[in-house]
């Protein structure tokens, strides 16, 4: 399926993927998380993708949920804003982020 | 101007008005501080209106914002998902909500 090879590409690509879409503030939420700890990340912006929609289908089959913010870190599904925002508060973001660190 | 007249009515008609879409997280939030409250309110789902863009557009001119959610009391603008959420915390939500009851 195209889109889980795209899906796939972008998660073995990158440490940290937020599916979003750019007028969300839930998915702006998360990404100021990111920077804020001096985390780089990808932004797959689905509003702005032409295959936006399909990517989001199969984000939904992948992940149970059809909804953005997605957020994958060393490619494992970690959640969506309120996730993000509850491991951040807890001290469970870094560790999730140190789980792949090649330092 | 037709956008400007269905506002108007909206305010008029209704104590508590949500201008909203309908996958908002930030709209939803909202709406759940008012239902916790027992107040009701007018959800104005402009992503299921066909005059929803062009309300949008008359709503940034009044209240010099474009974005969801935009919520009024009383005919009066109050702000956007954070001012709410802060006057709701402050206790000045009850007070604007008093601010037109007509009991
Ligand atoms: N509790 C979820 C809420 C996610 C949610 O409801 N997202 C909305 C946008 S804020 C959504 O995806 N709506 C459907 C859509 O945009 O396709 C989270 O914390 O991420
Ligand atoms: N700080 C504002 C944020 C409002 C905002 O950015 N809303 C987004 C949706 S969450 C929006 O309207 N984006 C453009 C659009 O949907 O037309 C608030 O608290 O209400
Ligand atoms: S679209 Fe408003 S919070 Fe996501």
């Amino acid at each position: 399926a195209k889109d889980k090879e795209t899906i796939d590409k972008l998660l073995n690509g990158n440490k940290v993927v937020v599916f979003s879409k750019t007028y969300c503030s839930y998915c702006k939420e998360v990404k100021k998380i990111f920077a804020d700890i001096g985390e780089n990340f990808e932004a797959v912006e689905l509003d702005k993708r032409k295959d936006g929609k399909d990517i989001q289908s199969a984000l939904a089959i992948m992940t149970k949920g059809a909804t953005v913010p997605r957020v994958f870190i060393c490619g494992k599904f970690v959640g969506g804003s309120s996730d993000v925002k509850d491991h951040y508060k807890s001290g469970k973001l870094v560790s999730l982020l140190e789980g792949c660190s090649s330092e």
